[in-house]
């Protein structure tokens, strides 16, 4: 043990595993979590070459073996809840050195909960336990090259056709060619497609259909399917993001996911109770990613501070010995603020986890009334601390001096790895746009009068609250 | 109720009541700027559009004092005095870099004056020192395994300069002495010269 590190160790003020619980979330959770850890860890199977080291090609070739490997495991450990599957994954990603989306990821952590969320029970009965056997290999397809957050915008098409009861998937343009959804390119023989649905001569907006991409059999592309990988990124090196373009797909009538909107066998459209539900997959992931926020400025500050305390340079007074760099007050001001950050972002991430469970239970009781709550709280935060975040890895590089560059340090990687979130399922100004528009509607009707209720309250108290102050 | 709020830059719960204020105040001006456009006769989507830049700033806004509000009320959950000490600490810490690092939006809404800043730069300079002790033992707390974390860096031993070497002694470039790039290229070229 170097001596310094120690010396820090012996320092502190307080019990270690007692924040380590608070963090948890308690002392059980603690516990399940080093379990899980340990048995990936202690597992030759999951033991790999240093991938710094491979080709993109040879990435994504162990990543598809690591993940394999994982779903059998899953099930052998009895991991079976959403949550430590989560868990799990994650401790392979970066046990692995992948990025937190491996080949699988999509299907894990999209696929499967859309189906949970947006499958009426026949279609369940139909699709999910294929989908848990990994028969049916899925990925979530809304994106397209010319369109991005601004869903509305999305020019996939499904034509409802009561002749033969199925409908006509089609990308009438090179703009709505699907981009980006990881496990697409190769790895996925199913999609999720998220469409314009069009019937009895009407659009009624978007909705998401599972449709079959590959041979189950072969794994050769269906006709009508245009599918491959987009190439390399900035990061996700092992990630398989791909390209789907349809051509007349014909899918049948019961491949729409219908829990909500429904599409009778003659064309009539059922409405949904709301039209945000949709988007609930999406509302679910970037509750998640504050989470992920404070999980990677944690790891980034842990590698910073670390090293900061047994790096030595230079001199704080003439002829004295080279002091530790966390001694500097510059370094204690990139680094103590963001360690700060990092533990808010924790919290946060634990409440945003609390709020969306309670939430979705209550959509489930036929309760929508906190949705467009939800979605303005998970927007915006989001992108208020993916960008944080984000700045704050890169600045926790830079206090490593030169050799945080290299990838050894593991803060490029962990760049690379989060800074897409702050565009990905939602750029972030879009994103705080999003909020900002509650945030005017929840402010005009304070204006009027009406009492609001959640985050949101405090806008009653502007109006009698807010005077100018003497300086 | 028409009191002006005085923020005491030592208090949390002083500070999470100016960011709500500051949030209040900016979802106004927003809310307001949108008005104005709409009072040149632009349509109400062209309004939005020329106050987007406030209207962002007022999402920011109120995200930060949700953050900051849920920090605050996490240390009511936590019972252990050395750990509540530490965690106030960083709560205090997080609230006052962002007013530094906004102060403009402190100062426009008439939230905080300037010799208060001074007395916030002041108060941030004391917690870093006073944070300095804990620093290894807060980021020990998140409990990211050395293989888990893969960071030659931040690993838990400290011994960093050994590991830096051995993993660079694993480069694929290592494995012969002599690359064949030097024969392929760079020794005719030598001849050449």
């Amino acid at each position: 043990m170097n001596p310094d590190i120690t010396r820090e160790r012996e320092n502190a003020t307080f019990d270690v595993e007692k924040l380590t619980h608070i963090l948890d979330g308690d002392i059980e959770k603690t516990k399940r979590r080093r379990e899980i850890e340990s048995l990936v860890i202690s597992d030759p199977d999951f033991q790999s070459e240093d991938l710094n080291f491979l080709s993109r090609s040879e990435r994504y070739d162990a990543a598809v073996k690591k993940s394999a490997h994982m779903i059998l495991k899953l099930r052998e450990y009895g991991i079976s809840d959403p949550e430590e599957i989560y868990c799990y994954k994650r401790f392979l990603s970066q046990l692995l050195l992948l990025s937190n989306n491996p080949p699988l990821d999509l299907h894990l952590g999209m696929f499967l909960p859309t189906l949970l969320n947006q499958a009426s029970p026949e279609q369940m009965e139909t699709f999910f336990i294929p989908a848990w056997n990994l028969e049916i290999i899925g990925t979530y397809a809304q994106t397209e090259m010319g369109h991005g957050t601004h869903l509305r915008g999305l020019e996939t098409t499904a034509t409802y056709d009561p002749a033969t009861q199925e409908f006509v998937m089609n990308s009438p343009t090179i703009t709505s060619i699907k981009w980006w959804p990881g496990g697409l390119g190769k790895t996925s023989n199913h999609a999720i497609v998220l469409a314009q649905l069009h019937t009895q001569g009407k659009c009624h907006g978007l909705q998401a259909f599972i449709v079959p991409l590959r041979s189950m059999n072969t794994h050769i592309p269906l006709p009508g399917v245009v599918v491959g990988d987009i190439g390399p990124k900035f990061g996700f090196d092992e990630v398989d993001n791909g390209y789907l373009k349809l051509e007349n797909v014909r899918i049948p009538r019961d491949h729409m996911l219908m829990k909500y909107a429904k599409v009778e066998a003659d064309g009539t459209y059922v409405k949904p109770p709301s039209a945000k539900l949709t988007y609930g997959t999406m509302v679910f992931i970037r509750s998640m990613i504050v989470g992920e926020a404070g999980r990677a400025l944690a790891k980034s500050c842990t590698i910073a501070i670390r090293y900061s305390s047994v790096r030595h340079q230079s001199e704080i007074r003439p002829g004295s010995p080279e002091p530790q760099i966390m001694d500097y007050q510059t370094q204690q001001y990139k680094l103590f603020p963001l360690l700060a950050t990092a533990y808010a972002y924790k919290f946060v991430g634990q409440y945003m986890n609390q709020v969306y469970h309670r939430i979705t239970g209550d959509i489930s009781q036929g309760d929508f009334s906190e949705l467009p709550e939800l979605h303005a709280l998970s927007a915006g935060l989001k992108a208020f601390t993916t960008w944080t975040a984000s700045a704050g890895i890169e600045v926790c590089r830079m206090a490593c001096g030169g050799h945080g560059y290299s990838r050894c340090s593991a803060l490029p990687d962990i760049y690379v790895n989060f800074v897409p979130t702050c565009t990905y399922e939602g750029e972030n100004t879009v994103m705080m746009l999003q909020t900002a528009r509650f945030l005017i509607k929840s402010y005009r009707q304070a204006s009027a009068g009406h009492q609001l209720s959640g985050i949101v309250s405090y806008l009653n108290e502007s109006e009698r609250r807010l005077q100018p102050q003497s300086v | 109720s028409s009191r002006p709020t005085v923020v005491n830059v030592n208090d949390l719960a002083s500070l999470v009541d100016a960011y709500k204020l500051r949030a209040a105040k900016l979802v106004e001006m927003a809310a307001k700027s949108i008005q104005q456009e709409l009072q040149k006769r632009v349509s109400q989507e062209d309004a939005w559009n020329n106050s987007a830049i406030d209207l962002v700033r007022a999402s920011d806004a109120h995200c930060h004092y949700v953050v900051v509000k849920l920090f605050a009320a996490k240390l009511g959950e936590i019972g252990d005095t050395g750990v509540h000490s530490v965690l106030s600490t960083l709560a205090l810490l997080y609230a006052l870099q962002g007013i530094q690092q906004h102060s403009g939006d402190f100062l426009q809404t008439g939230l905080l004056s300037v010799p208060q800043l001074s007395q916030v730069s002041q108060r941030l300079k004391d917690l870093l020192a006073q944070l300095r002790p804990n620093a290894v033992a807060l980021v020990d707390a998140f409990d990211y395994r050395d293989e888990m974390l893969n960071s030659v860096l931040g690993r838990y031993d400290g011994n960093v300069y050994e590991h830096m070497f051995e993993w660079a002694r694993r480069s694929p470039l290592n494995k012969t002495e002599v690359h064949e790039s030097y024969h392929k290229y760079l020794k005719p070229l030598q001849a050449k010269l």
